[in-house]
């Protein structure tokens, strides 16, 4: 869905 | 070469219970700290990491840092083959293609070796931060795992709200809306039955139910559960393995329409 963003809005990829 | 022999085989056999219908395929990173596994869900919206310390392992040897890639539904089928009292082994060779596990009833008297194939797996690690959080909730990991099938009968969302009154799990659906409250409670005859709420600020974040009945499935690992909230962070839901590590799930929150 639109409003579920994803983990890498948060953490960043190693 | 890696040799990790682990006691109590039962708990890896949790533990993959637990990660198989949350992440297909993952690496497993072995070293001297331990036995390890980052993953994402397919839609990259939650995440697994389970850590195993070394120390918990009745023998550990890892030469050098190894990363097998297992197929997590086939690495399930071959543990349970293992009976929960069995004592695990697992093996493998520095540049292997395939990983050995071990089963040694506790008498000794049936050991049965399974060799599993390895795979290529690409995966992309998330740098995780510590983080101060704004709520923690402790409670026990049964109730947690009853609130949620329960919500995700009548709704697809929950919302999950910590203030000074306790923590409040709720969602809404066509048929109506739920309400639950559990309150901070101590006074109780054994210490896993405790709820124990540490709240810095009052934070109230929306979760996909799916995602958090998929977590879940690690509630015969432990008694407790930590739920760890902060406004606008991904949720950290995590539990104990025995004294040895830790399997915490991070789910990231929906946004509000």
């Amino acid at each position: 869905a639109d409003n579920q963003p994803r983990l890498s809005a948060f953490f960043a990829l190693k | 070469m890696l040799e990790l022999r682990l006691v109590q085989g039962g708990l890896l056999k949790k533990v993959l219970d637990s990660l198989k219908d949350l992440v297909n395929d993952a690496n497993f990173d072995c070293s001297a700290t331990g036995f390890s596994l980052q993953a994402m869900d397919s839609s990259h919206v939650a995440l697994v990491a389970l850590l195993l310390r070394s120390e918990g392992f009745e023998h550990y040897r890892c030469d050098r840092n190894l990363s097998l890639g297992m197929n997590l539904s086939n690495m399930a089928k071959m543990l349970k083959c293992a009976g929960n009292d069995d004592i695990v082994t697992i093996k493998a060779d520095d540049a292997a293609d395939s990983v050995t596990f071990m089963f040694e009833s506790p008498n000794q008297d049936k050991i049965a070796d399974f060799d599993m194939k390895l795979m290529d797996i690409d995966s992309e690690h998330l740098g995780i931060p510590e983080a101060e959080f704004q709520a923690i909730v402790r409670m026990p990991s049964a109730e947690f795992a009853r609130i949620c099938k329960d919500l995700s009968t009548i709704g697809d969302t929950v919302v999950i709200s910590v203030t000074k009154e306790g923590v409040k799990f709720s969602t809404r659906g066509d048929i109506g809306t739920a309400n639950i409250v559990c309150r901070h409670n101590t006074s109780v005859d054994k210490p896993e039955e405790a709820t124990i709420i540490e709240m810095e600020e009052t934070v109230s974040l929306t979760f996909a139910l799916r995602y958090m009945n998929s977590f879940t499935k690690a509630t015969p690992l432990a008694n407790q559960v930590t739920i760890s909230l902060s406004s606008d962070l991904p949720v950290v839901v995590e539990y104990k393995v025995a004294e040895m590590g830790h399997i915490r799930f991070y789910l990231a929150p929906k946004i509000e329409e």
